[in-house]
C-alpha cells in the first residue's frame, strides 16, 4: 500500500493549484524514494516535473511502486477542502482505483476523508539530461512574477538575456516595447531579497509569457526562482521547497520565425 | 504559438 503523511498540507495545495492550469491529468508516480509526476501541458510545448522527497513527508510508506493517474481539476477540488494548516494523509491501496485524502486540523478536532476515483492516463515519459547551463539566475519568487505578468500587457514573448552582472527581461507589442533589468545584488541583510547570477556564457532566450506566467502560479511555494538558460535549449524555471523537494517546469524556446 | 517547438524535439521519450 501507499500513504503519506503531511503536516504542512499547505504545501500540497499550493503544488496542486501551480500546476491544475497547465496540465489536466497527471499519472502521481510513487516509489520508495518519494512521490513524483511528469506531465507536459496539452499542447507538448512544456513540462513540469515534481519530485516530493519521502523524507519530507512525516511518515511514508510505499510498498511498491504505483502511478496513479488523476484529473488535476478534481484533485484541486478535493484539496481545496483542506484548511492551509491541515495535515494531509494520502492512502491507497495496491490495485486500488481510489486515493483516500484525509485532513487533521492542527487540534486534531476535525478530521475529514475524501476518495478520489483514480483515472488511467497515457502519459508518455522524457529523460532530462543533467546539464549545466549557460546561466543561472536565482531570484525572488514574487519578483519573477511581477515581470511576467507586466510584460504579459506589452507582449507575447520575453526575450531573457543574462550577463554576468544582471539578467534582462525585454518585450516589444502593438503598443510599445518593454525592458526590466535585475542587476545581482546577492544581499546578505535581506537574503529572501537577494538576486544571484551564475554565469559561464552570456545567453539570451526568447520564450512565450503565456507559460511562464503560468509557471509564476508556484510563487507561493518559495521565496526565490531559478532560471537556467543554455543557448537553444529548454529553460528550466525551478521552485525548491526546502527539506521537501522541487518543482520544475520546462519551456522550449521559440526559434526566429 | 508560430515559431514554438514541442519540449518533446529537446527530450527523448523513456
Amino acid at each position: 500500500m501507499f500513504e503519506a503523511r503531511i503536516a504542512q498540507g499547505g504545501l500540497l495545495k499550493k503544488v496542486v493549484e501551480a500546476i491544475k492550469d497547465l496540465i489536466e491529468d497527471a499519472n502521481f508516480d510513487c516509489n520508495n524514494s518519494g512521490f513524483s509526476l511528469q506531465a507536459m501541458d496539452s499542447s507538448h510545448v512544456s513540462l513540469v516535473a515534481l519530485s516530493l522527497r519521502a523524507d519530507g513527508f512525516e511518515h511514508y510508506r510505499c510498498d511498491r511502486n504505483v502511478s496513479m493517474g488523476m484529473k488535476l481539476a478534481n484533485l484541486s477540488k478535493i484539496l481545496k477542502c483542506a484548511g492551509n494548516e491541515d495535515a494531509i494523509t494520502m492512502k491507497s491501496e495496491d490495485n486500488g482505483d481510489t486515493i483516500t485524502f484525509m485532513f487533521e486540523t492542527p487540534n486534531q478536532e476535525r478530521l475529514s476523508e475524501f476518495d478520489l476515483k483514480l483515472m488511467d492516463i497515457d502519459s508518455e515519459h522524457l529523460g532530462i539530461p543533467e546539464a549545466e547551463y549557460d546561466a543561472t539566475v536565482k531570484l525572488p519568487a514574487g519578483e519573477f512574477q511581477r515581470i511576467v505578468k507586466d510584460l504579459s500587457s506589452i507582449g507575447d514573448t520575453v526575450e531573457i538575456s543574462v550577463t554576468k552582472d544582471a539578467v534582462k527581461f525585454g518585450t516589444t507589442g502593438d503598443i510599445g516595447s518593454a525592458n526590466i533589468m535585475c542587476r545581482q545584488n546577492k544581499s546578505v541583510d535581506k537574503p529572501e531579497e537577494s538576486t544571484e547570477i551564475d554565469i559561464n556564457e552570456p545567453v539570451a532566450l526568447t520564450f512565450a509569457l503565456r507559460y511562464l506566467n503560468s509557471f509564476a502560479k508556484a510563487t507561493p511555494l518559495s521565496t526565490h526562482v531559478v532560471l537556467k538558460l543554455s543557448k537553444d535549449l529548454p529553460i528550466v524555471v525551478e521552485y525548491h521547497v526546502p527539506d521537501v523537494g522541487r518543482l520544475g517546469f520546462y519551456l522550449a524556446p521559440k526559434v526566429e520565425e | 504559438l508560430a515559431g514554438q517547438r514541442s519540449i518533446s524535439a529537446f527530450f527523448a521519450a523513456k
